[in-house]
């Protein structure tokens, strides 16, 4: 079989003046993975490490650049799967870890569950060994630039994102 | 939200989703990426895929699964992805992306919003798009 991978970064509205950083991240990302497969690495490894590559990359709302909650805080969801077995896991309002993807993974190779969520994430990612870091870590100014709009009476943040994806 | 969907030189297909979710969400909101069949699916028999959009409405008609379901019925990947989108808009008003891949390494990358960046990488060639 041909390898072939595919990567996105979000549907919704791209300005124009980050278009060139979200093109720049998917076209790394999709060459990360590629490179992974052309050595004959699993599917399952290039798609982690293609995430990877966007959850670090703060143009993505994904790991660092994730947008905040209505308290101001980042909480992150990532889920993979296997086609080989149907294999899955997931976490989901997970907080201070770089790379949810990878928490996702562990889930599915180390436990019998396929979802894991908040404190219970946490705790889990405490036993793996996965670092923790400071929710400010993951925080950038456009995020919270976005957040303080949303904040304003008349703003209806949720509602004005679905037409957008 | 970021996601990526590869066939390897196995045939094996596997898919990977990950998001912040919606800006000033509720605390505690968790929206489609986490649900399997809704954020992502991938089964070897059919193909893998990954969404991003509106998690509420993608939750309810199971985006993820609903693709690969079109495609079980013969649909091609362009196919099952633009007639998965539409059901999403028509039935509930919502608008989101896929990125789907078959078992054969047929590939597509489809949109309902106005935008979503994506790259693929087939045959050694890289393609992106931001436009429909």
């Amino acid at each position: 079989m041909k390898p072939v991978i595919v990567v996105h970064g979000g549907a919704g509205t791209i300005l124009k003046d980050r278009e060139e950083g979200y093109r720049t991240g998917v076209k790394r990302a999709a060459l990360k993975g590629y490179s992974i497969l052309k050595n004959g690495g699993s599917a399952l490894d290039a798609v982690e490490e293609a995430v990877i590559v966007m959850e670090d990359d703060p143009h993505f709302n994904a790991g660092y650049g994730s947008v905040l909650n209505e308290k101001g805080d980042v909480e992150m969801d990532a889920i993979i799967m296997d086609g080989k077995n149907l294999a899955s896991g997931a976490v989901s309002a997970v907080r201070c870890i770089a790379n949810p993807i990878k928490l996702a993974r562990l889930v599915m190779e180390k436990t019998d569950h396929m979802l894991l969520t908040d404190q219970g994430a946490s705790i889990f990612a405490k036993a793996q060994g996965v670092p923790e870091v400071s929710g400010e870590m993951l925080v950038t100014d456009r995020s919270r630039e976005r957040w303080k709009a949303n904040l304003k009476p008349d703003s209806n943040p949720v509602v004005s994102q679905i037409g957008l994806g | 939200t970021v996601g990526a969907v590869a066939i390897d030189s196995d045939g094996s297909v596997a898919c990977a989703t990950s998001t912040g979710g919606l800006t000033n969400k509720m605390v505690g909101r968790v929206g489609d990426t986490a649900c399997i069949g809704s954020g992502g699916y991938a089964d070897n028999l059919v193909g893998a895929t990954s969404t991003t959009g509106h998690g509420e409405s993608i939750m309810k008609v199971v985006l993820a699964r609903l693709v690969l379901h079109h495609m079980e019925q013969g649909m091609t990947p362009e196919e099952a992805a633009d007639t998965a989108l539409s059901y999403m808009k028509e039935r509930v008003n919502g608008l989101g992306g896929v990125i789907v891949i078959n078992n054969s390494g047929g590939w597509t990358a489809k949109f309902s919003t106005k935008q979503m960046s994506w790259a693929a990488v087939a045959d050694d060639q890289l393609q992106c798009g931001i436009y429909h």
